[in-house]
């Protein structure tokens, strides 16, 4: 629907549900999707990224999402 | 929040990028 892979849309909902101040970290993301290997979880941050979906926050470990709410 | 001035400002510049990123890339898609 939105051009993203299941993958990138599950990283894109947490990080979307998220809200602390901060963000999710890497390791949150790791801790929910179990499924998913860090390595994936890592591509699709840097896709998500690139296409101004999400952002890095106080560091390159933490992410938030454009969307406003 | 337990942030600091800076990483507040650094938070709102990122955010300002990537919102400046999706909209180029949306527009490429029309």
């Amino acid at each position: 629907v939105n051009g993203l892979t299941a993958h990138q849309s599950q990283v894109l909902n947490l990080i979307k549900s998220c809200h602390l101040p901060e963000g999710m970290s890497l390791q949150d993301l790791k801790g929910q999707l179990h499924s998913m290997s860090m390595s994936t979880i890592k591509q699709a941050v840097e896709f998500l990224s690139s296409e101004g979906h999400i952002y890095s926050t106080v560091d390159d470990d933490h992410y938030k999402s454009t969307d406003a709410d | 929040s337990g942030l600091t001035e800076e990483q507040k400002r650094r938070i709102e510049e990122n955010r300002r990028l990537a919102l400046a990123r999706r909209a180029e890339r949306q527009a490429a898609q029309r």
